[in-house]
């Protein structure tokens, strides 16, 4: 038996909102230690792994490791029919094949449950070539600062953070630098990211020479993270 | 001119 109440579903809606960004469908993992799911895109390009502990969640039940194979866009669905103060409980049953979610106002006047069929999800699925991609961005750090650039058909442009100056919109950048780096990726996947802005107030690039990506958003004060991890573009 | 990596390539897939 699984069950766990969240007081708000606000995060809940963030990330689902983060997550059907990059995939379609995915094996949630349950245990005593949390929610968990860890997913490629279908061109395996792209990787999203997310961490939700246990206490994200008051009470939180789980009496066997369950696997949920959840349709990403129904879910989301679901979650739209809830108001953002709403206490939420998901329920599922160790051989069931429901995942019950259940949202309650907070004086409780008004409650709505919803049953949603798991689906069985094949982790080898076949993946598709995607025939386009979008335009790259270079990603570069030096001892000097974080620069973006993008060389587009008619156009291009760049963007510069400095170590110790602010951004834009006036918050900090910092940056903690081994080694030079330059990296190439498509700024399509980068977008898909940034869907998990509303879960932090700060997002974390980890680059290294001919590796991927890692973007990062914490959740909340310790309750979990979303990671992105992105394959670079490479010289031909 | 680059091409697309894949994640594959860096991490063991099972």
């Amino acid at each position: 038996m699984f069950e766990a109440r969240m007081s708000d579903t606000t995060v809940m809606k963030r990330l689902m909102d983060a997550i059907t960004t990059l995939i379609d469908d995915g094996s949630f993992d349950i245990s005593s230690k949390g929610i968990s799911l860890q997913a490629m895109d279908s061109s395996h390009v792209a990787l999203v792994a997310m961490c939700l502990r246990n206490e994200a969640f008051d009470p939180f039940r789980c009496d066997r490791n369950l696997s949920l194979g959840i349709q990403c866009k129904q879910m989301g669905k679901i979650l739209k029919c809830s108001a953002n103060n709403d206490v939420m409980t998901l329920k599922a049953e160790d051989d069931g094949d429901v995942l019950n979610m259940v949202f309650e106002s907070p004086n409780g006047d008004r409650m709505s449950e919803f049953a949603m069929k798991l689906t069985d999800i094949d982790i080898e699925q076949s993946c598709r070539d995607l025939s386009n991609f979008g335009e790259s961005v270079t990603i570069c750090v030096t001892k000097d600062g974080l620069k973006f650039s993008v060389k587009g058909d008619s156009s291009n442009a760049s963007m510069k953070f400095s170590q110790n100056g602010a951004g834009d919109d006036g918050n900090d950048v910092s940056i903690d630098l081994n080694d030079p780096c330059t990296l190439t990726f498509a700024v399509k996947y980068l977008n898909h990211f940034t869907k998990a802005a509303p879960l932090s107030e700060r997002v974390t690039l980890s680059l290294s020479n001919d590796t991927p990506l890692v973007v990062e958003y914490k959740i909340g004060d310790g309750l979990g993270h979303i990671r992105y991890y992105l394959a670079p573009k490479m010289e031909e | 001119a680059t091409t697309q990596g894949r994640l594959d390539s860096f991490f063991k897939v099972s």
